[in-house]
């Protein structure tokens, strides 16, 4: 029974909280995903501004109303080789579950974060080769059948040209809008994110993924893609007037 | 009646106590990232009659206390309850291995008063 009063307890504490119960302990074949630096950043803010308790539930970083920062993480796939239409491009679906926020919660905002991270094959090939990609984001409307064509259920957001730095590229997009409409169940089918690498002499284009005739290409050619959603959102019930 | 007055040392009277609430004692050090524990506090002690300023007494708890002194048995002393509490943030994981910042308000007692 007292273990049973200590849980009942709990369970009151992480409701109150926001908390559903007890998040659970990461799993011991995969590592923890690290916290970002600039959610470092804050929190180490935040707790400078908490002595002062000067405007609460207010999130200067991003200048919008909120007491719950989330850096959602991508759940979508490499879609490597999916596309007919573009076959020297990469494509990944992006997916946020924005499920996860309460619905008392409003949302103030859901900025995508995209970093890609590049390794040329050479020194020289950073000289000659890839210096830019064209960057193309589709929101998926429907849910894409096998067999069916993907470019029918897709509506362009987002195209433009990025220039590729040494180590890392970083794109950011606020899709608030967007991410509201994903909270309503059933009708959240993510993104498509297409890269296509722009080069100067098209004769020696390297596709980030082989077509058919081509050997396959080691896994270092390809950028790896790093996606979230950071998400700020207010619980009114979590943050009120300090005037009662 | 008169009231009586039992004396009171400092050391019983309602005031804010130091109480450290570490997330590793409470088993959430598994998902709670930082911090790794935080000041709570909590309040505790006695609200005598006379009640002095430093209590923070109400108009009611001034009156309470003095029916408590003519009447003890039926009427009990004003309650030692947080009357100021501050926030604080705390960087978890959530179930979907998201990292949130999340910012709760009244999680530490700064001042107890007699209510």
């Amino acid at each position: 029974p007292r273990a049973e009063d200590t849980n009942r307890q709990e369970q009151l504490l992480l409701r109150s909280l926001g908390l559903s119960g007890r998040p659970r302990p990461a799993g011991s074949h995969q590592p923890r995903r690290q916290v970002p630096s600039a959610l470092w950043r804050m929190f180490r803010r935040a707790e400078k501004l908490e002595a002062l308790e000067s405007q609460p539930c207010t999130v200067s970083e991003y200048g919008v109303r909120g007491n719950i920062i989330r850096y959602v993480q991508d759940q979508g796939r490499l879609v490597s080789g999916w596309s007919r239409s573009c076959q020297a491009c990469l494509e990944k679906h992006l997916f946020f579950n924005m499920s996860i926020l309460q619905p008392v919660e409003v949302l103030s905002l859901a900025q995508l974060e995209i970093k890609l991270h590049w390794k040329p094959l050479s020194p020289v090939q950073l000289l000659q080769g890839t210096q830019a990609v064209a960057v193309s984001l589709y929101k998926v409307v429907r849910s894409t059948l096998k067999g069916a064509n993907p470019k029918a259920n897709r509506r362009l957001v987002l195209s433009q040209s990025v220039q590729l730095q040494r180590e890392s590229t970083s794109i950011t997009m606020d899709l608030t809008a967007l991410a509201e409409s994903w909270r309503k169940p059933g009708s959240n089918y993510g993104l498509i994110l297409e890269l296509l690498p722009l080069r100067a002499d098209p004769e020696e284009f390297l596709p980030f993924y082989p077509g058919n005739s081509l050997p396959l290409q080691p896994a270092f050619a390809l950028p790896l893609v790093q996606a979230s959603l950071v998400a700020v959102s207010l619980n009114p019930n979590q943050c009120r007037s300090r005037r009662r | 009646r008169s009231a009586i007055h039992i004396p009171v040392t400092p050391s019983s009277v309602c005031k804010a106590r130091r109480l450290y609430i570490s997330f590793k004692d409470v088993g959430w050090q598994d998902w709670v990232i930082a911090p790794q524990g935080f000041m709570a506090n909590y309040c505790h002690g006695e609200c005598p009659f006379p009640l002095s300023e430093s209590l923070n007494g109400t108009n009611h708890a001034i009156l309470q206390t003095l029916v408590h002194s003519l009447d003890p048995e039926n009427t009990p002393q004003p309650c030692c309850v947080p009357i100021r509490l501050s926030s604080i943030s705390m960087l978890y994981y959530d179930n979907n291995d998201n990292v949130v910042l999340q910012h709760y308000q009244d999680m530490v007692v700064d001042e107890c008063g007699c209510r």
